[in-house]
């Protein structure tokens, strides 16, 4: 589970970026 | 919400895009995404400081939205100069409050407020040498008229 929950994190990391990029429109 | 402990160091942004929000909403948009940006290389991985970006992303993108119209928003480089206008407005104001030998609080508010603003500049690339002395001026003078006026002593 711990290797799910690391998973999950960096996938709303990823999240957050993308979020970010698309707000500067940078993507 | 309560502004997880690792974040702690955006709390002044956030605390001033708030106090803009209806003054000038292009000033928040700017500190909000200064504060995600800089949030982001704080702490983006434990639960509660990513809920907490989250929710700071969703406020940003609802104020582009409602800003679509207005070019400091939808071009970088003119919300480049709407931000430095600002803090310079702010630093000028202060730096004539000083000179001319009135310090009160909110004299002290500009100079912190122009200083803060100037972080947010980092948004769009390195700052320029004349900005990062104009922020350490106006931090030092901030601090400096603060603890005369508590100690209850006159600014040199």
């Amino acid at each position: 589970t711990g290797s799910v929950g690391s998973s999950v994190a960096s996938a709303e990391q990823d999240e957050l970026s993308q979020r970010l990029a698309r707000l500067r429109d940078q993507v | 919400a309560a502004i997880p402990a690792p974040l702690k160091a955006i709390q002044h942004h956030l605390r001033t895009a708030q106090e803009l929000e209806k003054r000038d909403p292009v000033v928040a948009y700017y500190c909000k995404l200064y504060a995600v940006q800089t949030g982001m290389k704080l702490d983006s991985k434990s639960p509660e400081c990513r809920k907490f970006l989250m929710k700071l992303m969703d406020q940003l993108e609802s104020m582009k939205k409602e800003l679509s119209d207005n070019e400091s928003v939808s071009q970088e480089l003119v919300g480049h100069a709407h931000i430095e206008n600002y803090a310079l407005k702010m630093f000028l104001y202060a730096d004539n409050e000083d000179r001319s030998g009135r310090f009160h609080k909110n004299m002290i508010k500009s100079f912190y407020t122009a200083s803060l603003l100037i972080d947010v500049l980092t948004v769009f690339g390195e700052l320029s040498e004349e900005n990062i002395q104009h922020r350490k001026y106006a931090r030092w003078k901030a601090t400096y008229i603060h603890n005369c006026l508590k100690n209850g002593e006159t600014p040199q």
